[in-house]
């Protein structure tokens, strides 16, 4: 893994009580190319290999341990710590809760819909599920057979053309009802969509939401970060789920959208079934992230 | 902000930058850098517009050389369409069956998701949009069935072109793989020599995963074109080109919106120059 192609590139080392700079240079170009292959952003790879450089640049070799070892194990850790070191969960202060799910098309927002309700539900709240996507063919019936399959109550309007009339109406429905939790589903929508990105606002300004959670597929690519940062800046979100997490994508983007928002990654997508969720847990990402 | 430069090694950690930025891919944009320096060197070329002329001539001849289109010249004619997760496969089929029935064609539509919430149900929407007819099954009925009847439906009816949309799945999922195998051999057991056309779509927006989504369907069912969906977002989609490069696969479309007519065959000049606009 990236220990060996840091090995190989620098070849054989002398054993030195700290991590010099020619090998460090050899190591960084390496981790450089793990990272960029691993899909991080260009601009992203380039400030967390600066980060390395001074962390590894003089820094203690620990007894027993080679240089290339040291150099692997400052990069782990800085890895771990850039996807965020603890998980915070879910930050549900109000009561009824909101949670607005937004992101791109097809990055499965509506899976996640349902797979949250669900995991809340075990947690015992009482959920109210509402899709405002209002363009998708059958999109409303997608999340209304997901809720049937987790016996959690779906909330639609099929016939109102107004995302965000919809959510505040659901919003209501949540308070008569006296949900804990409302989940609300929106369309995939461009990043530089500005009528789309109006519509996510103000469907935003009708729920009040505790919780923005943007969507993001773990196999995308380098526009990652500006996607991110145009909902962030457009929009607003308080935390991200990687999707897709499932696949043999090596997840960079995991890096490229906390480091641009610096909003934590609360949840992953593992799977295209209801359990196939669960919290996100950066050192596993890292040790992919890295090959 | 590559044109009237000097061409020295800052020129082509910027270069670098750029390709990786398109999604490119490291690997790809190493080759590239390397051989851009290469003849830069030989031809003792000092204008950096020389340069980037070079590099769009060789992406454009790598594009050009699997160049394909997608000619239904014979009838029954089946396109089977596949693809991981969410990438458009079924709002690429709604526009592609528009188009070919503009051309004169009649086109069934088979409903071979079975899997997924509603997905038949959103096949429908496109069958009506398109005015095409749709063969389905019931939910969670097994996806060759559903393609058995379609098949039975288009020889009886004589129609043109048969459509197959199929559940999103992810490459390194062996079992899933497994069923498009399965699903193929109906096909060319009921019709021999087809389905002529097995469309991979991709996601512009995917990075170097796409390579690995391509080689693996290509591996088990062979792959004859690729639809390249969501170029209207800020993606490039560079990676086509290292896919067309390593696995000689044509670009056959580009998905440019999520409305029935964003939908163009691929033209590999359009593209390179986008890559750099
Ligand atoms: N393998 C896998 N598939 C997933 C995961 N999450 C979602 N999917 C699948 O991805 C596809 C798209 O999911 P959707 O929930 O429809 O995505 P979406 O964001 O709501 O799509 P739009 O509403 O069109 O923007 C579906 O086939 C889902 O089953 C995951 O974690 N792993
Ligand atoms: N902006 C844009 N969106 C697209 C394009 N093609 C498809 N979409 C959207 O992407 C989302 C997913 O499209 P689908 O057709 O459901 O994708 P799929 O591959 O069939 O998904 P699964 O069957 O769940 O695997 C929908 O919201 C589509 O409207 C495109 O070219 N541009
Ligand atoms: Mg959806
Ligand atoms: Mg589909």
């Amino acid at each position: 893994a990236l220990a060996g192609k840091i090995q190989s590139a620098i070849g054989k080392i002398t054993k030195k009580g700290r991590i010099d700079e020619e090998t460090l240079n050899k190591g960084l170009r390496e981790i450089k190319l793990a990272l960029l292959e691993a899909d991080v952003n260009y601009k992203v790879v380039s400030d967390f290999t600066k980060e390395i450089r001074e962390k590894a640049l003089g820094s203690e070799v620990t007894k027993g341990v080679n240089a290339v070892q040291q150099l692997v194990k400052i990069v782990n850790d800085e890895l771990v710590k850039a996807l965020g070191e603890k998980n915070e969960g879910l930050q549900l202060k109000n009561k009824p809760s909101v949670i607005l799910l937004i992101g791109l098309q097809g990055s499965g927002k509506t899976t996640t819909a349902a797979k949250l309700a669900n995991y809340l539900k075990k947690q015992g709240k009482k959920v109210l599920l509402t899709s405002v996507d209002i363009y998708r063919p059958a999109a409303m019936l997608q999340l209304k057979k997901l809720g049937k399959q987790i016996d959690i109550p779906v909330f639609l309007q099929e016939n109102i053309k107004d995302a965000a009339k919809i959510a505040k109406n659901a919003l209501d429905r949540t308070k008569e009802e006296n949900y804990d939790v409302l989940i609300v589903d929106t369309a995939g929508r461009l990043h530089i969509d500005e009528e789309m990105l109006r519509e996510a606002k103000e469907i935003k300004e009708n729920v009040n939401p505790d919780e923005v959670l943007f969507v993001s597929d773990a196999m995308t690519g380098q526009e990652a970060v500006n996607i991110a940062k145009a909902f962030d800046d457009n929009v607003g979100m308080t935390g991200i789920v990687l999707t897709k997490l499932d696949s043999d994508a090596r997840g960079g983007v995991a890096l490229s959208v906390k480091g641009v928002t610096g909003k934590p990654i609360k949840f992953a997508g593992v799977g295209e079934k209801i359990d196939d969720f669960e919290l996100f847990y950066p050192d596993r990402v890292a040790s992919r992230i890295l090959g | 902000v590559f044109k009237g430069r000097e061409v020295n090694e800052e020129f082509f950690e910027e270069l670098e930058e750029k390709l990786i930025l398109a999604d490119i891919g490291v690997k790809t944009t190493l080759e590239l850098i390397e051989d851009l320096k290469k003849e830069a060197k030989k031809k003792k070329i000092k204008e950096s517009d020389e340069i980037l002329e070079l590099l769009k001539e060789k992406l454009k001849k790598i594009l050009l050389k699997y160049k394909g289109k997608l000619k239904t010249e014979h009838k029954p004619f089946v396109i089977f369409v596949l693809g991981v997760n969410g990438v458009g496969k079924t709002t690429t089929i709604g526009k592609l069956a528009k188009q070919l029935k503009s051309e004169g064609k009649s086109i069934v539509l088979a409903a071979a998701d079975t899997f997924r919430a509603a997905a038949i149900e959103q096949l429908e929407v496109w069958a009506d949009r398109a005015d095409t007819r749709i063969i389905k099954g019931n939910e969670g009925a097994d996806p060759a069935s559903v393609v058995f009847d379609a098949i039975q439906s288009i020889k009886a009816k004589e129609d043109d072109i048969l459509v197959i949309d199929t559940a999103g799945r992810l490459h390194n999922k062996e079992r899933l793989m497994k069923e498009i195998q399965k699903i193929k051999k109906i096909v060319s057991r009921e019709l021999p020599g087809e389905p002529s056309e097995i469309l991979l779509v991709l996601d512009a927006n995917t990075g170097q995963n796409a390579i690995s989504q391509a080689k693996a369907f290509k591996e088990i069912t062979d792959v004859t074109g690729i639809v390249l969906t969501k170029l209207d977002g800020t993606a490039k989609g560079g990676i086509v080109i290292a896919i067309c490069n390593e696995l000689k696969i044509p670009i056959k479309y580009i998905g440019i919106g999520e409305k029935i007519e964003d939908l163009r065959k691929f033209n590999p000049e359009e593209f390179v120059e986008s890559l750099f606009s």
